[in-house]
């Protein structure tokens, strides 16, 4: 399975549409502090499924919507498209190219969506079950869950395990 | 169950041996254990780490670096049972001496092979280390925008600095 | 006790918006409050930090570089108080990117008339900011040594690199 | 008051006699991960009368003293010496130059000197009393405690405050 794309919209401060395209190999993502680098792995962590709001380093849902700056008037809601080339049929789908998108409206309302048919969170949990990049995955990783793994904390080392196996 | 997850285990510290070798240095050993083998459900996972020469009492002994390369090496260890299509570190780097973050960059070189790497970071090594690079900026807005980065550009742009 | 604390916490609160001022940029603005006002001895005490054009609800919303430099800020607002004779960082600006480390190290060659700084540091622009540096190794050995390390030859080993 | 000296010996990794000179202005301290740096820290906080073994990174006090390696026995004390000019006058002594000094031993006996004479911890713990480098000191900092102020852990924004007031 390889990432094609990356779309984020409305997403923290990321206001305006911005597409990342990736490619094979090794991508890097650079700039100064503050500027989004962190909110782009939270879309993706996002847009994979994840419900926990602590782990998109929020207090509540609602926080990940563009909340506005002094010039621009804040968002509506926060949209996330990831793009799929569903290479070596990891997911569970007889599509070639996978388009799971994620909306959240201020309201609390929540869409989701498969190759642009709207479906349910559970359906997106379910596409990558079993590929090491649900929820709590092994394969986000800053240095909190570094300390996480080296306190224990709540046993993570033991989910980390149970996830992989 | 309990057969799973006991053959999970048993490979997962065979790979932890491997790559913490291959991030640390020869001589350098590690170890993972179930605190109650007999309970490998419930059981918490102890993990050893000893660089060559120390004798740790425990990882908390272990300098700032060096745990965190311990825990690097049991991701890895993890991944190399069920690699991830792609795997994303924020700053992951940010605690690691030079020679420390090479050996980092190379072990995710190999891997590449297998699976995409996005690394976010600040450090000039690392950044030599990818293939292609998105450069965010956000000015004074408050709103996020991003640009691909030339490395050749960077480089100059960093000499003259 | 409690006029001390309140002459105290209200200069600290001073010091820490123009330290604040000068690690951030024109703009950018922070405040100090007491949760308690009517209770300024057990009263918890809250940040506000608002880099310009950015509305964060709490300082947890910044990113890990703004808030550690916040933290900075409100460490020296504290220092300007009462200056210590030397102050230690260990690897602190580990989580900051090239320019704020070097207005890092400019508050500190201000302050470093008044008293002792020695930092710890992974990071070459921070090293170049020293006057003198300790080098300490230890080989395979498990015990540390150590030995004043010329800046100049440094520079000719990296360049190298 | 001028830092002017440091001696550690047998302290953590530091199996060898090991004295540093203090200049005026910024002293560096780098090294490769694992070589010995924030042992420099703890050992200077531990000579200032730190007796919180978590602010030493140690369960038990005993922890600090060189466990030995491979090629080397364990040490039976740990040492460290701190040597002042006391400019302006702030420590409460006549000396002008001040050297504090602390060993522990494996059997648990702890030793304690102002220039060279026996004292107490308290007495030392009470020279540097309100000169901001205390225990819990605003002075000595790594990440982990601008964590604590970032999470006010156990009301950490407080103790520093009432450090400094
Ligand atoms: N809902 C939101 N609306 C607008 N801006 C937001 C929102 N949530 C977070 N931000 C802003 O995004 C910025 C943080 O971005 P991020 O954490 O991605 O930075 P970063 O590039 O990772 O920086 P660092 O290098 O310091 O880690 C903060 O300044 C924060 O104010
Ligand atoms: N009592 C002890 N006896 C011998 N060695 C010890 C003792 N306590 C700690 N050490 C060793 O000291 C080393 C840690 O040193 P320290 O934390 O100072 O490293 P550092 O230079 O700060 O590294 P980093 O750059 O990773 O933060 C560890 O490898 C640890 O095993
Ligand atoms: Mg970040
Ligand atoms: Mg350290």
């Amino acid at each position: 399975m390889q990432l094609k794309s990356l779309e984020i919209y409305g997403f923290k401060s990321f206001a305006d549409k911005t597409k990342f395209f990736f490619d094979k190999g090794i991508t890097g993502v650079v700039g100064p502090n503050g500027c989004g680098k962190s909110n782009i792995v939270d879309a993706i962590r996002w847009a994979l499924g994840e419900q926990k709001t602590k782990n998109l380093r929020s207090e509540k849902m609602e926080n990940i919507i563009f909340n506005g700056t002094e010039k621009r008037k804040r968002a509506n809601f926060a949209e996330v498209s990831l793009t799929f080339e569903n290479t070596k049929n990891i997911l569970p789908t007889d599509y070639h190219t996978v388009t799971i998108s994620r909306k959240f409206y201020r309201s609390g309302d929540g869409e989701y969506y498969l190759n642009g048919v709207a479906c349910r969170l559970k359906d997106i949990q379910n596409l990558f079950l079993d590929t090491g990049i649900g929820s709590d995955s092994y394969a986000i990783i800053e240095l909190k869950m570094v300390d996480e793994i080296l306190n224990d904390k709540e046993n993570s080392r033991r989910n980390l395990f149970e996830e992989a196996a | 169950a309990t057969d799973l997850f006991n053959q999970a285990f048993s490979q997962i510290r065979d790979n932890f041996k491997k790559v913490f070798q291959g991030l640390f240095r020869e001589g350098d050993t590690c170890d993972l254990q179930l605190t109650e083998p007999s309970n490998p459900l419930d059981s918490k996972i102890d993990i050893n780490a000893k660089p060559k020469g120390k004798r740790p009492l425990t990882i908390n002994q272990l300098s700032g670096g060096e745990k965190t390369l311990t825990a690097i090496s049991l991701l890895f260890a993890i991944y190399l049972l069920k690699p991830a299509p792609f795997c994303i570190f924020d700053e992951v780097d940010a605690p690691l001496d030079d020679a420390n973050i090479d050996k980092f960059n190379q072990i995710i070189r190999q891997f590449s092979a297998e699976s995409q790497f996005i690394l976010v970071t600040h450090n000039k090594r690392t950044m030599a280390a990818t293939n292609v690079m998105y450069g965010v900026t956000m000015e004074n807005t408050g709103v996020s925008k991003v640009l691909p980065v030339d490395l050749m550009a960077l480089n100059l742009a960093d000499e003259q600095n």
